[in-house]
């Protein structure tokens, strides 16, 4: 899976 | 938010409290990488415009705007009022030779070909090399003070512990970000050798100092 980035990290 | 996630966060902001709290203290900027510094600022700059976009949590908004005023502070106190005690002779690392071939990759190979996202994914490019100016500065004059070692253990730790949460996400989540996890690494690799100075001589009570 290549999904896009996780908008929660920092 | 996992347990890796969190005290790679909590990490992150030690070493952003120590190296503040080092400067401020000793009323000096000796033996830190203003380039380094500023590099960083440009990065929390460029990556937190999400900022004005979208909300996630009082968490996040928090640390975001903790991070970035941390970095814009320890700027104005290496470059304006420690001005005197900055060292810049030492600190000599060309950072053109990071910020133009990472603006360059950002713009080939990115998650969406945005304004944002071109921004963001330079900020993470960016971030892993940004820690070269000061590694390099360490490497010239050879040795580094304690403080800034401690640093520099808890700056490297924060990736590390990324990974881990990366990993942990991938089997948990599905979640997998590619662009991120290579810059992880990268950013990692380049603290090992540091680890390996800090485990082995700081944690016994000695100076970093290399072989000359």
């Amino acid at each position: 899976c290549h999904r896009k980035k996780a908008k929660d990290e920092l | 938010m996992n347990i890796f996630r969190l005290t790679g966060d909590l990490s992150h902001l030690a070493a952003i409290i120590i190296l503040l709290l080092k400067i401020w203290k000793t009323r000096s900027c000796a033996g830190i990488s203003g380039k380094s510094q500023l590099l960083f600022a440009l990065v929390f700059t460029t990556r937190y415009l999400d900022l004005f976009t979208s909300f996630i949590s009082l968490y996040n908004t928090s640390m975001k705007l903790i991070y970035v005023a941390c970095s814009y502070a320890t700027v104005y106190l290496i470059y304006m009022k420690f001005k005197a005690t900055y060292d810049g002779n030492h600190d000599t690392f060309r950072v053109e030779f990071l910020v133009v071939p990472v603006g360059g990759l950002s713009f080939l190979v990115n998650h969406d070909f945005s304004p944002l996202e071109i921004l963001w994914t330079f900020s993470i490019y960016l971030e892993s090399v940004a820690i070269l100016p000061q590694l390099f500065m360490i490497s010239k004059t050879g040795e580094a003070e304690t403080i800034t070692t401690h640093y520099l253990f808890f700056l490297g730790l924060y990736r590390a512990l990324y990974l881990i949460n990366w990993i942990w996400r991938y089997y948990f989540e599905g979640f997998f970000d590619l662009i991120a996890v290579v810059a992880g690494v990268v950013q990692t690799i380049l603290y090992c050798d540091f680890f390996y100075l800090y485990v082995t001589k700081v944690l016994k009570g000695k100076k970093l100092s290399l072989p000359a």
